[in-house]
């Protein structure tokens, strides 16, 4: 296994231990400001794990970020892994991720959807969902981003066990959304969520599963605008933006309407590039600039959070 | 591992919200056959489908036959699949 994370090649991909692992290299070295939390067990009894950036302080406001939870969106897991390299590296350089981090705490959960990661290394490249089964259901897995309790059931999810946007017996049923829940729940003070996917070059915003505006729409549209010439600036890449269901299409059940009704005002979810020829393959030689691309976004977001306190 | 020989890519422009539908009736048709990569969503957003080698015959006829243009995105999936392992396993050593 890669010996520290300074060996460890982010422009490849890797396997789910190979960024187990790599999670106790970058908190063992980076102690002082990266811890790891363990905050549940997947369908299949893998470790959830997040990973907690902190110069201190109690309950500060925080940030969530997410990657992987359709787990054969591998460009997302070695984004994720690049910008929290990327954290501990800039942090005391790059002003207004120190800042940030002085104000508030970072989460980023690397690897949301183990079980579904290890089967696309295993057995099915193309896989998306979890791996739950239950009783008498002929196929197997949920669709991750169809379980959670806000419009839960409604268009935009599929009660077939056999789609793949499953939405599962019913909110929050599997273990994996269970332990987000409880986690930012218990925790209460989040201001930010980013849910990272891939692919189809868009970042949006609630909602998805109503075509209704959110309160702070022209915020979060202001914002968005923001965010994506940050990351055109980058390597020129073009984003468009916009809430949900009017950009891509009506999908209930999802983690950003979830985090918004719970009060998170800053919710966003990325479908990083694919460059129009590649999907969900993207090569791995793409992996640098895409990560540093949506670095530049999601650094314009935690600016806006940061001097937008709620 | 699955083996994903002569798979392929399909990627359709559907003009307005009939072709749309029509995409949409493919799913039923062929269950667990066509794996939408980016879904029927909006006339002007792309829409990727995966078709099985077994099944590229019978789904371009219905395409052709609906009227519907196609351009092959990915020619065969396993060739990219077996480059990203190799690139692992290169990274690796």
């Amino acid at each position: 296994l890669e010996r520290s994370t300074s060996s460890f090649s982010y422009s490849s991909y890797h396997t789910l231990d190979e960024i187990y692992s790599w999670i106790d290299n970058l908190v063992t070295e980076y102690s002082d400001i990266v811890s790891k939390i363990h905050i549940g067990n997947s369908f299949e009894n893998r470790s959830i794990l997040v990973l907690k950036f902190s110069t201190g302080g109690s309950q500060r406001p925080a940030i969530w970020i997410d990657t992987g939870i359709h787990s054969r969106e591998w460009i997302t897991h070695a984004t994720g892994i690049w910008i929290a390299k990327k954290i501990v590296s800039e942090y005391g350089k790059d002003c207004i991720l120190t800042d940030t981090l002085k104000a508030m705490d970072i989460f980023i959960e690397l690897v949301t959807n183990p079980d579904g990661f290890a089967f696309t290394h295993s057995m099915n490249r193309l896989w998306r969902k979890n791996k739950s089964s239950r009783p008498g259901i002929f196929c197997i897995g949920v669709d991750l981003n169809r379980n959670w309790k806000s419009g839960f059931g409604g268009n935009g999810s599929n009660n077939n066990p056999c789609s793949e946007t499953y939405r599962g017996p019913f909110p929050q049923s599997e273990p994996e959304v269970a332990a987000i829940v409880d986690f930012i729940t218990v925790h209460g003070n989040f201001k930010a969520l980013i849910s990272i996917h891939s692919y189809s070059q868009m970042l949006m915003y609630p909602y998805g599963h109503s075509l209704e505006p959110v309160l702070n729409q022209k915020e979060l549209y202001d914002l968005a605008q923001e965010a994506v010439k940050a990351l055109r600036k980058v390597n020129g890449i073009e984003y468009i933006f916009g809430s949900i269901s009017t950009t891509l299409y009506v999908a209930s059940g999802i983690t950003v309407d979830w985090a918004y009704d719970m009060g998170i005002k800053y919710a966003f979810s990325f479908e990083l590039r694919d460059t129009g020829r590649y999907g969900f393959l993207l090569p791995a030689s793409q992996i640098v600039p895409t990560a540093q691309e949506t670095w530049m976004a999601i650094r314009t977001i935690m600016k806006h959070t940061l001097n937008h306190p709620y | 591992q699955m083996n994903f020989t002569g798979d392929q890519v399909l990627r359709i422009l559907a003009k307005d919200e009939k072709e749309l539908s029509l995409l949409r009736d493919l799913e039923g048709l062929k269950p667990q056959k066509v794996d939408f990569w980016r879904g029927p969503a909006r006339p002007s957003l792309p829409v990727d489908m995966r078709v099985p080698f077994s099944e590229l015959r019978d789904v371009k006829a219905y395409l052709d036959s609906h009227g519907l243009a196609y351009n092959i995105m990915i020619k065969d999936i396993q060739v990219l699949l077996d480059e990203e392992r190799e690139a692992m396993a290169k990274s690796r050593r």
